[in-house]
Parts: structure tokens; sequence; C-alpha cells
């Protein structure tokens, strides 16, 4: 695991984070269930809890899908290649890229070379909106690259490492005991 | 575009290639130091994009300098990749992959395995 310079992360006081979409994306219900999903992943482990709100000018973390240029000198490029990016704490952007292809829900039946498995990608940004940067643990959610058909939701012992340095474990469930530490469900076609 | 799974995609969508934005690196596969050729400049606005060459240019050459070499051996280090300093097959085939926006290497630093000796560190101090 990293972290950004500095060791940037949300203060001892700012443990109940809310966070909303941009209200231009019209997002279904479904979609945001997979955010929710994939903040879950991350609060299971730390005191971190994560709230959606209406209101995206106020929340603390805001998700929007983007083509191109969108205003932050980061330019998506299309399909594949650069899937989202997200800044470190207390910044609160997390971007993905409109171009792509996401999955919503069942990846495996893919064998499509350029579907992506969108809570994936929705994990590993969050995991920089907390604070870490990215992992030479391939197994780890924070590992750089993902490809496409592979679904990779649940925190390696890395990130579970990583994250619980920045905020510390859930006081709900002890560190050694917990959810279990995630793997990589790919499809057959890989 | 969202959609349950690929069944329901409209076929006019699903391109039947992984022609991504970085599909042009495919040629590049075997290159190594000393050789100049066309498409090393945008292999290097690459490595320079997510962190691996340090100073921003505009116009990159197509040689295959010691700056490059040091790049990738930075790249397969960090992807735990041989590190050959060339660009042999596994290591194109992992830079084609789709990845996130985000520098592997920020200020030129923080590599992505730093994360246990900071925070050794931070704990030493801490004691």
């Amino acid at each position: 695991y990293s972290f950004f310079p500095g060791m940037p992360r949300w203060s001892s006081r700012r443990r109940d984070l809310t966070y909303a979409f941009d209200p231009r994306n019209q997002l279904s219900d479904d979609v945001k269930r997979v955010f929710g999903n994939a903040f879950t992943r991350w609060s299971e482990w730390t005191p971190l809890t994560f709230t959606e709100s209406s209101n995206y000018d106020t929340a603390d973390l805001k998700i929007g899908f983007y083509g191109g240029n969108h205003g932050d000198g980061e330019d998506f490029d299309g399909v594949l290649g650069t899937l989202a990016h997200a800044f470190a704490p207390p910044r609160g952007l997390l971007h993905l890229d409109s171009d792509e292809t996401w999955i919503i829900d069942d990846v495996f039946a893919s064998g499509s070379p350029s579907a992506m498995d969108l809570e994936s990608v929705a994990v590993h940004e969050i995991g920089h909106l907390l604070g870490l940067g990215h992992s030479s643990i391939e197994e780890a959610v924070m590992f750089p690259t993902i490809s496409s058909g592979v679904r990779k939701v649940e925190l390696a012992r890395d990130d579970v490492e990583g994250i619980q340095v920045l905020y510390g474990s859930n006081p709900d469930s002890n560190s050694t005991v917990g959810p279990t530490f995630g793997g990589r469900e790919t499809s057959g076609a890989h | 575009h969202f959609f349950p799974n690929v069944s329901s995609i409209p076929p006019s969508l699903l391109p039947n290639t992984t022609a991504g934005a970085w599909d042009s690196f495919h040629k590049l596969s075997g290159c190594h130091s000393g050789q100049t050729v066309p498409g090393i400049s945008k292999l290097k606005t690459y490595l320079h994009y997510f962190g691996y060459i340090g100073n921003a240019s505009k116009n990159y050459t197509d040689d295959f300098d010691d700056g490059l070499e040091s790049a990738v051996k930075n790249y397969q280090l960090n992807f735990n990749l041989n590190t050959t300093g060339e660009l042999d097959e596994p290591t194109v085939n992992q830079i084609l992959k789709p990845r996130c926006g985000v520098a592997d290497i920020i200020n030129g630093s923080s590599t992505m395995n730093s994360g246990k000796a900071a925070s050794m560190v931070g704990h030493t101090v801490a004691h």
C-alpha cells in the first residue's frame, strides 16, 4: 500500500462522510446502489461511515461521469485506457469516464473485451478519496490496472492494512476477525 | 453506458476489439535502449502522466534513451515484472491494461509499496 505525499486523510472529527452524484448525470438507482456497496467495502474495516446526500454542493465526496476534457486537466481518453480518477483528501472528487461500457450487475457473463465492472473501479477510486495511493500487490483493490471482465471488490489484506494506518479499525469489529479478505473473481473467458 | 450485464448491451455498442487509447503500444513490444522507433514518444507521455518520467515535455523523441530505460525499470518494479528495462511482452501487456488515472509515483517519491515503510517510521515515532 502507499499514501499520497504528506499522508493526507480526513480529520478525526470527520468520520461520517456524505457523498452525492452530479445531478447532470441523472444516474439510476441501480447505478447509485453500486457506489453504496462500494463505500460499504471500506466502512467494514474502518470507523468511517458514508451516507448518500441529495445535495451535491455540500457533500464531502462528489461523484460524476464525464467524457474527454472535463475541466480538471486530467482528460479521459474514450474506451479503455484511463477508466477513472479521484483526488486525495480533503478534495473529495471522484470522476469516471462516461465513454466506458460499465457493467453494474454481472460482469461474469462478460466475454466482452471492453466491458468494465463499475463496482471494482468505484471501490478502487474510493480508496484514493480516503488517502490511499496505488499498491504493487496485484490482489489489492488499489493495484492500478484491471482487465475487462474482472471483478475485484473485496479489500485484500494490503488494502486493509493501509487504510487502518490512516483511520484505525472498525470499532464494531475486531481487526483480526471481520469480513473475509477479498480475492479476484474473473470470468471464465479470462 | 450502464448495463446489468453484457447480454443486454446492443451489439452496435460493443466494439469487438480491445482497441483502446493505448493500443498503438503493441508495436513497441521488444524495443530496448538505443533504438529509435516511431511511437516511443507517446509511451514517454504515458509514463510521464503516471509519474515515471519527471520532467514534462511537449515534444518527446522516439529515442529509447536512458531516461526511458530507467522509467521502464521503475514501472517493472512497481508491477512485479522482471526489471529488464526493455519493453518485453509482459511489460507491454501490463501497460495496455485499462487503469486508474491517478499516478503511481507522485512527486517522484512515493512508489506503490512505500506505505509500509512510511507507516513503520510513523509507528516508531509514535513510540
